[in-house]
């Protein structure tokens, strides 16, 4: 299974809190703004 | 000119058989090629208009669309549902948490006789807390338990699969704006949520429809007052929806539906979760949003492995997903769950109305493929929901932030 997200998010405050191929968990920040 | 002509010797000479065969074997060759692919996109746009698609791929990709896969994901959920013997659970569970890293310590119930049969152990829930919340109120959460595949931002409209595949996000997503929550085609009421007081505060700052924002105020009636006809009431002012739909004319031809407004300091990203057969798999809500409408694709159930992503360019396009639509405080957002062969079918916790995996909604989207044929339509090759909410202000579903959405489950 797989879920894909796509969201609008500002272009000059989003930042990215993972790497490719790293496990999460739920809950877990994906990033943020 | 005429001496010229006069004088000059013509001498004929027979063609070479060699040269004659060359000559007459390119023109057919070229004659074949240019037939065959007049025939390849003829068929091309027969099966866009049909909604079927061509899969290109080695031959391993080739054998398994030939594999009746929405057949046999039902037989493996059927086989998944068989009681197993009392004894024969926990050494039956423990030796499937082995292969697939399932820590059991974490599993809601101690005790695994309680899971009649693998497909509810497949389904099970966690002890509470055991999966905290992100402190940071501005953080987008994790969906559910996986490996993050890919993510980034859309760029030309394209998500990156695995490295190096894209697909459009319109074939993601459908190809068209869904319709505005204030002119519901078919409303469904889902279960009542209470309605998140962050939600709300977003929402009195401006509230967006498919990239198109629009103050608060135009909610509201002439006298400053919020319109609130009954959640049953479908009469919503004129001077609205026209605007609505007129602003969504508007954009249209310019810039795709789920494209920001050209005057917004937004972007799209995306991201990929993939979810292992051992992991947990409900899915939550990764910020507080509202769900406006749903679409169900009644695909394929290709395997979604990380291999076969890799293999099968747009493979999230091609199999059975559910796109929810809505927004958030930024704007556009939509949460895709994609099926698999090994999964079979995906549950909403709100639409209980949602049958994914079904011969009855396999059934109804070869009917609507054939109505849109009769009527020289192409089928959009999906069906659509929309979600009312007691708030007319939310126009949809409210979620909040972490909190179950659905699952995977098997068969």
């Amino acid at each position: 299974s797989t879920i894909v997200l796509v969201f609008e998010a500002p272009k000059d405050g989003w930042k990215w809190e993972v790497k490719r191929g790293e496990r999460v968990k739920v809950g877990q920040a994906l990033g943020e703004v | 000119l005429r001496t010229a002509l006069n004088r000059t010797r013509i001498q004929w000479y027979t063609i070479p058989v060699g040269v004659g065969i060359a000559f007459l074997g390119s023109v057919q060759f070229y004659r074949v090629n240019a037939r065959e692919k007049a025939l390849r996109e003829e068929g091309e746009v027969e099966d866009a208009r049909r909604g079927r698609h061509r899969l290109s791929g080695p031959w391993q990709v080739q054998i398994m669309s030939t594999l009746p896969l929405k057949a046999l994901s039902r037989l493996w959920g059927r086989f998944n549902e068989l009681t197993i013997p009392y004894y024969l659970r926990v050494p039956g569970f423990k030796l499937y948490s082995y292969i697939f890293g399932v820590n059991l310590s974490e599993v809601a119930e101690a005790d695994l006789h309680t899971y009649p049969n693998l497909a509810s152990f497949f389904y099970r829930t966690l002890k509470p807390g055991s999966r905290p919340l992100d402190p940071n109120p501005n953080a987008v959460l994790s969906p559910a338990d996986g490996r993050v595949i890919q993510f980034g931002t859309i760029e030309a409209g394209e998500i990156e699969q695995v490295k190096g595949v894209t697909y459009s996000l319109s074939a993601l997503l459908g190809s068209r704006a869904p319709t505005p929550p204030s002119t519901p085609t078919h409303s469904r009421s889902p279960s009542p949520e209470p309605a998140n007081p962050d939600v709300v505060a977003a929402d009195e700052e401006f509230a967006r429809v498919n990239g198109i924002s629009y103050s608060l105020p135009n909610l509201l009636t002439g006298d400053g007052k919020k319109a609130s006809p009954p959640a049953s009431d479908q009469s919503i002012p004129s001077s609205l929806t026209s605007e609505v739909e007129v602003s969504a004319d508007l954009a249209r031809p310019t810039s795709p539906w789920w494209a920001p407004a050209a005057s917004t300091k937004t972007t799209l990203y995306y991201a990929v979760v993939y979810l292992a057969p051992g992991d947990y798999h409900r899915f939550h809500s990764p910020v507080a949003w509202v769900v406006q409408s749903r679409r169900h694709f009644a695909g394929e159930l290709f395997s979604v492995s990380p291999w076969l992503q890799r293999t099968l360019p747009g493979l999230f396009t091609l199999n059975e997903r559910v796109v929810l639509l809505g927004r958030w405080r930024w704007g556009f957002f939509s949460y895709t769950p994609v099926g698999a062969t090994n999964v079979g079918s995906i549950v909403l916790n709100f639409d209980r109305e949602l049958r994914t995996n079904s011969l009855l909604t396999d059934t109804a989207a070869d009917k609507a493929a054939a109505e849109a044929r009769e009527r020289g339509e192409a089928y959009a090759g999906f069906s659509e929901a929309q979600y009312a909410s007691a708030s007319e202000v939310l126009g949809g579903n409210a979620l909040r932030r972490g909190e179950e959405m659905g699952g995977f489950r098997l068969g």
